[in-house]
């Protein structure tokens, strides 16, 4: 519906839901994601970074959303 | 928070270029 998969969609939401500084690290997204493998939660992150929708933060681990209040 | 300043600038800097990149990809869509 917004261009992105139903995979995509649950990994920005997750993001978006994070109101920590350092943002969600892959393995929080992993721990809370137990139908995706992490193959596909980092070629998730990797396409919503590379749209915009998430940055990295303190390293290439950590990521918060551009769309976050 | 927990952040120096220099992590904070970093994710700063980090998110007006993802700010960009998603403004970039708007316009191609238009």
């Amino acid at each position: 519906m917004n261009g992105l998969t139903a995979h995509q969609s649950q990994v920005l939401n997750l993001i978006k839901s994070c109101s920590d500084p350092e943002g969600l690290s892959l393995k929080d997204l992993k721990s809370q994601l137990h139908n995706i493998n992490m193959t596909t939660i980092k070629q998730a992150v990797e396409f919503l970074s590379s749209e915009g929708h998430i940055y990295s933060t303190v390293d290439d681990d950590h990521y918060k959303s551009t769309d976050a209040e | 928070s927990g952040l120096t300043e220099e992590q904070k600038r970093k994710i700063e800097a980090n998110r007006q270029k993802a700010l960009a990149r998603r403004a970039e990809r708007l316009a191609a869509q238009q």
